[in-house]
Formats: C-alpha cells, structure tokens, sequence
C-alpha cells in the first residue's frame, strides 16, 4: 500500500536529501515523524523578516 | 453411484487387473524417446528399444510426483512412479439440455472441484474447458461430472450428472475425438436430462516437458519475442532456486544455445531442460509452491511443475477464465506478492528460493541498504506488470483475480488461526521490527490483522519539530520518494503513461492548483508499522473513495509503462485545509492483498501533524 501527498504548486520546499535521492530514483528510508519540508510561505516570510532586521536605518 | 452411459461391460473391467489396464493406458501413450525426439528435427524416434526404456523409466521408476501444491489448496502427496499413469486432459465440451437457460458444468475428481464458465442462455452450452488431472493407478479414478442451471432465480440448481471412470474410458479403442453422455436427474436416475459432450486424453509426456519449457520461456520473455537473453535465462535460474555461480550459468547458457545465435528459444530451453536436470539439476524448487525438488527425477520435476502452474488461477474455474494454457499459467504468478508469503508461500521463500535486492537509502544512518525481495516474486512481478501478455490479462480477469485473493487474504488474516503466524513473520524480519516499541505484547493480538495494524507506544515516533505546523513530516514509516512537479515524477518514477494528478484526484477533488503540485510517494512495505499520520496539522473537508484495482504498488509496477498504478488502483482521496501549506491532497492507495483502508477521523475533523489519521490491512 502506498500514500501519495499532492502539495499545492511552490507551497513547500521538500529537504534536499530526499530529492537528491528522489532525482535518482533511489527511495529513501524514513520513519513517521521525520522531516519532510517546509512551507515556502512562512520561509519566505522569515526571510522577509531577516531582511527587515538588516534593513539599514 | 450412477454409471454413464457408455458401453463398457461390467465382465470387461472385471477381466482387466491393475497391469492389463496400465499396459492398454501404455499403448494409447505416444511417449517418444526425447533424446532422438530433439536431435531429429521431425521429432520422430530412431530407436525403438529406446523408446520402450522411456516407457520403463515413467511407469517403473520409484520416484516422486506431486499431485497438487501446498498454496492453493490442493492437497500435497507424494506418489510412486509405479502409481503414476499420466497427466489426463479432461475437456468439457458442450451439452444439449432440454430447456433453455445459462448452464454451467462441474467436475469432482478426488478432493477437488473445478467449474466452467457460466455459458449463454441457450439449451446447448458450448464451454469446451480443459483442466489436466494427475491419473494414479492407486488413486481416484472415477471424475463426477455435474451440469447446473444458473440464473438470478435459482442460482446453481443442479439438474443432471454422470459418472466417467477416466482409466476405463482412456484404456478403450475409439476413433473419436469426443464422447456423449448421458446426464441423469439427482432424484431420479432413471431420467435423462440432457446430454454432455466431453474429451478425454493422456498428455504425451514429451509434449508435457515441452508445454512446460514454452511455459516456463513466457514468464521471462517480455517482449514475447519467443528467445531468452543471457539475462533473462539467469534470472529465471535464479528464481528456480538454482545457486550456481555466473560463469556456469554463462556455460549453460552456452550449451543451452546450440545455434550461438546468443539468444535461447523455445526448442533449445526444452533440450536443455530434458537433459541437464539429469545431468545436474537446475530446477531445484517449485517457483509456485516451493517444493523442493531436488530429490525428485526430470518427468516428475515436470509433471510437478505443470500442475502446479496448472494450478494458477485456483482450482475452482478450468483455466480461471483466462483463453489459453499460456495465460493460465500466468495465475499462480498474481498470487505471488511480497504481501502473501508468510503465510501461504513461507516453503518458497525458505527452502531454495534466491533473493532479489531493492537498494534504499536509509535516512537514520545514512547508508545504502539492501532490502530482499524474494526472486520468484521479482520474477513474476515483471511478467504481469511489464510484459505485453500480463497487460493483456489484466482485461481478461486478472483484475478480479487480484480483488478475489485480495478478499480471501484478508477473511484469512482476520481469522483466529491466522496468529499463529505472527511469530514467523517476527523471527522473518527480526532485523527491521522492534517489539519494543509496540504498544501491546504479542499475546494481544488475535488475528494476524490486529498486530499488522499494530499501534506503537506514545512517543515511539518523535514528531519534528512539534511547534511548528509549517514544517511538514513524514506519513508513515515508509519509503519515500518525492518530486518537485509531476515532470519530475514521470522521469524519475512513475512510468505509466496514463499518470497524471487529475487522474489521481478525481475530477471532484483536483484543482488547478495541484496539477504542477509536488508530489510525495510513501510506499510501504509489508513489515512496516501500518498506521499512517496527518503530515501537517489541519481540518480535513472531505473524503473521496475511488474504487478500483489492486495492483502491487512495488517498483516493478510503477516502473512499468504498462500499468497505471496510482490512477487505477482503490483508493481513497481526503483533503486537509492547513494554515501553512493551503490545500494538500492525502491519497491512501490499496495494494494486493493489502486493499483496505480504514480512516480514523471523519470529515470536519482537526488533526495535529504526527496525528494518527488511519491505517492499511489486509483484504479487498
């Protein structure tokens, strides 16, 4: 059996390891719980956060 | 019991012994010397004391044959040569009843059972289905044949039935093909109900070892081409548990390819098969049941095999439906999953069978590991999901044959005799399930279903990250690939042509938004913990169940250009609105045998990332 996850276009960055795997052909191994990505949104936003802490007065 | 009609003198059989009727079975044998039968292109002896040796050797040499396989059924028996008489192809042909209706005919032979066809409603039923029996001087003799009408009404009233001693009618002269006989009335025998239409005949044996060469040829012929590679040979060696090294296989090869053409045919496999399996075994296991066989000789090797392949899809429809003997033996293949052998096929995987190897990198320690998939499982994985043949089964009843084991597997693992096979598949994957961290002792389980649904103890499964829901995690314990597009997808992945998220979603779930979305494939294997978890936290609006297939989800599938696993495949489609991430798609995909799927939230519901969200088991 299987579980597929569609997420909505440029919404999360998927880690790195797992799509070099991925890219391939090669599964990777995880457990529940592990890391998958993170929304590019609030990355995004901390970024934007980040560049507004360095804005220069 | 009541007779047939046919003529046969009660002061005949009476005169007959044991031998007499062996010695006329004997002459109505065409059994050639297969030596002079390969290296004289015409097939034709040139040695009659030769062929009179052959003889010798088939019915005096004590050895051993199998009459049915362990895995579907049939009862397993060891039987002497001195009690084999041959491989009977018994053919219901048609019936003239004497009324219309859809008829459908049986036929009992010892413990076993095998139906045709239901036909079309008409009074003359043509079914013409052939099943082969194992005839033993010592064994049952006597095949009771049951015509049934069949409709909506009346489901499978029994309206007439003879009685064939097939030793008897095999042993008398007759120039016809075909016999008739008489159907008598259950509670009169005295009526006749119709008349049945049925053949009758002993398989040459040279022409058993060569329909089991062709047979054994199509598994690993792929492209149907009628030849086997340097790669497919080895392969099919491999899977018949033969652990020779490369360069003998090289060698046999060689031998195996008396033209040098470096491809081996048909013909070239069936010498090499007649003959090397004397010299030096090289079929050391049964790929259906896992018999060994080692100990047994070259014809009884193959009478093993054939019926065994005969087998193929269950002893209840003559050739389960499928239009010729090539597409019959594809059946005990569809049993063949990595989900089924621990309970059914666990002779197979331990006694012979070779392993195949899936690389995964483990995320935890970072290294490459090898995962065994048993080699006959590879094997016939291949040929159902990426060969032409397999694909064309899928649309002459192996889709039902799927959903049926599907079903029987699961009415299986949820029965209380099914626990006792816990402990094998523990001690089998002792390396890769931690008791430890399961919430209950073995004792507690009592199906095998209830412990593969094994919930783990609070904390077992540490969730990244908890504060933060823009983080998302893994669904389950599984194996994961993951793709920015569905390009990606498709070049790395999943080969089916017919792949796309619409097809996936459904036209009621999917929107536009996920069409160019990314896609995560977690694919579970049959020793994972089989609960699967919300990946981020959110509310789910809705649930979609889509009916359908249940293909393996292995690689082999989703590699193959052939099969479109995820758009075809039962499955049910939810939806999670989060804060973070917007919409994302949840699809829980069936597998063989493993076909149910079970939600532990309702629509509405919140879920916390790491949740549990529901589970996989086994059945339909």
């Amino acid at each position: 059996s299987t579980v597929i996850c569609v997420f909505e276009k440029d919404v999360i960055e998927i880690d790195e390891d797992i799509l070099a795997n991925s890219a391939r052909s090669l599964e990777t191994l995880v457990s529940v719980g592990m890391t998958l990505g993170v929304a590019k949104k609030k990355r995004s936003e901390g970024i934007s956060r980040d560049l507004e802490d360095c804005k220069l007065e | 019991g009541h007779g047939s009609s046919r003529d046969t003198s009660e002061s005949e059989r009476e005169g007959e012994g044991g031998s007499s009727r062996i010695s006329r079975l004997k002459q109505r044998l065409h059994v050639r010397g297969h030596h002079h039968d390969h290296e004289g292109a015409g097939g034709e002896d040139k040695d009659g004391g030769d062929r009179h040796h052959h003889r010798h050797r088939i019915f005096r040499r004590r050895s051993r044959a199998i009459s049915g396989t362990g895995s579907g059924g049939l009862h397993q028996k060891l039987i002497s040569a001195d009690d084999f008489a041959g491989i009977a192809r018994l053919t219901l042909v048609s019936a003239e009843m004497k009324f219309k209706d859809k008829w459908l005919a049986c036929v009992s032979f010892g413990e076993q059972t095998f139906r045709t066809e239901v036909s079309d409603h008409t009074d003359k039923p043509v079914w013409s289905s052939e099943k082969k029996l194992l005839l033993e001087r010592n064994g049952p003799h006597v095949a009771r044949i049951s015509v049934f009408e069949t409709n909506r009404i009346s489901r499978n009233n029994l309206v007439g039935f003879c009685e064939i001693d097939l030793i008897e009618y095999l042993t008398q002269d007759s120039d016809s093909d075909f016999e008739i006989f008489d159907l008598h009335d259950p509670s009169s025998p005295e009526l006749i109900e119709g008349k049945i239409s049925l053949s009758c005949s002993i398989e040459d044996p040279m022409e058993t070892e060569k329909s089991f060469a062709r047979r054994i040829l199509s598994i690993v012929d792929y492209n149907e081409d009628g030849h086997l590679s340097l790669s497919e040979f080895s392969a099919l060696i491999k899977a018949f548990g033969n652990q020779v090294a490369t360069d003998k296989k090289e060698e046999l090869f060689k031998a195996a390819d008396k033209n040098g053409d470096g491809l081996v045919s048909v013909d070239e496999l069936a010498y090499l098969l007649a003959f090397q399996q004397e010299k030096e075994p090289l079929m050391n296991c049964c790929p259906v049941c896992g018999e060994s066989l080692e100990l047994s000789d070259k014809l009884n090797t193959v009478v093993h095999l054939t019926l065994c392949f005969d087998e193929g899809t269950g002893n209840q429809v003559m050739t389960g439906g499928f239009l010729t003997d090539k597409q019959a033996s594809y059946g005990w293949m569809f049993k063949l999953s990595e989900w089924a052998h621990f309970a059914s096929y666990d002779v197979g995987l331990n006694f012979g069978a070779s392993a195949s190897h899936i690389l995964v990198f483990d995320r935890k320690t970072k290294r490459l590991v090898e995962e065994l998939i048993d080699g006959k499982i590879v094997l016939s994985m291949r040929a159902i999901y990426q060969s032409k043949i397999g694909l064309r089964l899928m649309d002459r009843g192996a889709k039902e044959l799927l959903q049926s084991i599907s079903e029987k597997q699961g009415k299986k693992m949820n029965s209380l005799e099914s626990a006792k096979d816990i402990p094998k598949f523990v001690e089998f994957f002792k390396d890769q399930i931690n008791l430890a961290e399961v919430k209950y002792p073995l004792e507690h389980f009592k199906t095998f279903n209830e412990f593969f649904i094994r919930e783990l103890k609070p904390g077992a499964r540490p969730i990244s990250v908890m504060e933060r829901d823009d983080i998302a995690i893994c669904a389950a314990d599984s194996r994961l690939t993951a793709f920015k597009s569905v390009q990606d997808s498709l070049r790395f992945w999943i080969k089916g042509r017919k792949f796309s998220i619409q097809g996936l979603l459904g036209n009621e779930i999917c929107s536009s938004t996920f069409l160019d979305g990314t896609l995560i494939i977690f694919r579970l294997a049959p020793q994972d913990y089989h609960r699967f978890h919300f990946p981020v936290t959110g509310t789910i609006e809705q649930f979609v169940n889509v009916p359908g297939c249940l293909y393996t989800v292995n690689p082999v599938a989703v590699n193959s250009e052939y099969c479109n696993v995820f758009t075809e495949n039962k499955r049910v489609v939810s939806i999670i609105s989060t804060a973070d991430f917007g919409k994302v798609a949840f699809v829980a995909i069936g597998a063989t045998m493993v076909g149910s799927i079970t939600f532990l939230k309702e629509e509405g519901d919140h879920g916390k990332k790491g949740d549990e969200l529901g589970y996989f088991s086994f059945g339909g």
